[in-house]
């Protein structure tokens, strides 16, 4: 564990809980993906199967069972409790344009060949492409509410300190994860242009991000 | 356990 990983972790966590408190306080999902959000479930469902096989410390097991519970809790308040305010139509990704790349790349290249190392393969292709459908819902409606961009700032920050991590790791440790570490540069450009847009238009205080 | 490989990273 190094600084760039616990900062890591914690600006992830903190993402979650500002999504999970911004639709519980305002009774609403709007400006949402639901798609996005399903995705996240199934990333960290597939990835922390490992709960059940192997034991690394407790900070481990409490943080995937924290980010498990939220994840479904968030699923769970866009799809039933507050269904009314979620936007489908802006929400119109098609989400199997990444889930079957994505599932065929696992099949393709993993570190061994066994259900539990596909599927932990899976979440991390996943992952990388996960939040697409939240990107591309804030391009078609052309607008973001500043808490949402504050979610997605948190959310971009986490895989960019985990690469800092990873170079720490790799000078400190001689620990390369080359697929993880792939997919995280992969996962971090998606955010480029939206940390460019935040530092710019949301830092600079105009309440909502809106798009050129 | 029918992986040897360890994730110790969220």
């Amino acid at each position: 564990m190094n600084i760039f990983r616990l900062s890591g972790d914690v600006c992830h966590l903190v993402a979650i809980i500002i999504l999970f408190l911004k639709i519980w306080r305002s009774k609403s999902c709007a400006g949402i993906s639901g798609k996005s959000q399903l995705l996240f479930a199934l990333v960290f469902t597939t990835r922390y199967l490992d709960l059940f096989t192997a034991f690394i410390s407790i900070y481990n097991t409490v943080m995937k069972v924290v980010f498990l519970v939220l994840a479904y809790a968030t699923v769970s308040l866009i799809y039933f409790r507050f269904r009314k305010s979620y936007d489908s139509e802006s929400d119109s990704f098609r989400v199997e344009f990444l889930l079957v790349p994505v599932a065929g790349l696992s099949f393709l290249e993993n570190y061994s060949f066994t259900p539990l190392e596909i599927l932990w393969t899976f979440s991390i292709y996943l992952e990388s492409v996960a939040i697409l459908p939240q990107l591309f819902m804030i391009t078609k409606t052309g607008e973001a509410e500043s808490i949402t961009t504050h979610y997605l700032f948190f959310l971009g920050l986490y895989r960019t300190l985990y690469l800092a991590n990873w170079v720490w790791r790799y000078h400190e440790e001689g620990f390369f994860d080359q697929i993880a570490v792939v997919s995280g540069v992969v996962q971090t450009i998606f955010y480029c242009d939206f940390f460019y847009l935040y530092f710019t238009r949301v830092l600079r205080g105009s309440g909502k991000m809106t798009l050129p | 356990d029918d992986s040897d490989v360890d994730h110790d990273e969220l």
